[in-house]
């Protein structure tokens, strides 16, 4: 089972 | 006051085919620097960014920098009217809740315009930091695109390795599993079919195909793809559009439990 990351985790908002 | 001509309207017609399926509604932005979107997909796993430089137009007349909410589904259909030869004009008055498409035909013997009401659209606008990537690989975007196509059939997610001996697509599924591995290889004579690793580690990441075959919709607008991989950050799947800009995609990666 994997789970799927979410762009949020990554990029913050400007 | 917005006008922007971009005499080679194909490119247009195929970069709302190449984002539209992953991205309902957008925003697109309009200053000096060019016509561009940043949007993430409904289930925020997924992020596209589309630049087209103000240089790549014939004529680019943006007074004030806009934003203009857009369906992409009711884009894509206004521009698959026009002609894969013509012109296509983007018009749009300051304060108006319309945007306007101008198809010209090569020969001017034909001239269409189609109004489309705009939206509001309430997006957050992410910062993307500039990063060094652990491995970048450089291949024919038809070759990309086939893989993914291919893996697809058998299982949900892709297993990308890039080592040294080459770049690793994985995948498993209910009926078996498969592996394809392409190797580098600077054909000099015909760049568009070179595939270049430029590796700093070895890294290996976990995606869902699904978003892999969403981008590969953009295979019409560039020969070469180039995939961005580091074990910390989503992939960057890129397809330059000649002169004008890019269509860049964003993955976040699927990680063990």
């Amino acid at each position: 089972p994997c789970l799927q990351r979410k762009i949020l985790e990554y990029f913050d908002g400007d | 006051m917005l006008e922007l001509r971009l005499v080679q309207g194909s490119i247009l017609k195929k970069v709302l085919e190449a984002i539209k399926d992953l991205v309902n509604d957008a925003n697109f932005d309009c200053s000096a620097t060019g016509f561009s979107l940043q949007a993430m997909d409904s289930s925020h796993v997924a992020l596209v960014a589309l630049l087209l430089r103000s240089e790549g137009f014939e004529h680019y007349r943006c007074d004030r920098n806009l934003s203009m909410g857009m369906s992409l589904t009711n884009m894509a259909k206004m521009l698959k009217c026009a002609g894969n030869d013509d012109i296509v004009t983007i018009k749009a008055d300051d304060g108006s809740d319309t945007i306007t498409f101008m198809f010209e035909s090569p020969t001017q013997d034909k001239i269409a315009d189609f109004e489309m009401k705009l939206m509001d659209i309430d997006s957050e606008h992410l910062g993307i930091p500039e990063a060094e990537y652990e491995a970048i690989v450089r291949m024919p975007s038809s070759e990309f695109a086939r893989i993914c196509k291919d893996l697809g059939t058998i299982g949900d997610t892709v297993v990308i390795s890039v080592t040294k001996e080459g770049v690793k697509f994985s995948t498993r599924g209910d009926i078996g599993t498969a592996n394809i591995v392409c190797r580098q290889n600077t054909s000099i004579d015909k760049p568009e079919e070179a595939t270049i690793i430029e590796m700093q580690e070895p890294v290996t990441l976990t995606f869902a195909l699904r978003y892999m075959n969403s981008f590969a919709k953009a295979t019409p607008l560039a020969t070469q793809v180039t995939i961005s991989l580091s074990s910390e950050l989503p992939v960057v799947v890129e397809y330059k559009i000649a002169e004008m800009g890019y269509v860049r995609y964003y993955l976040a990666p699927k990680i063990e439990e």
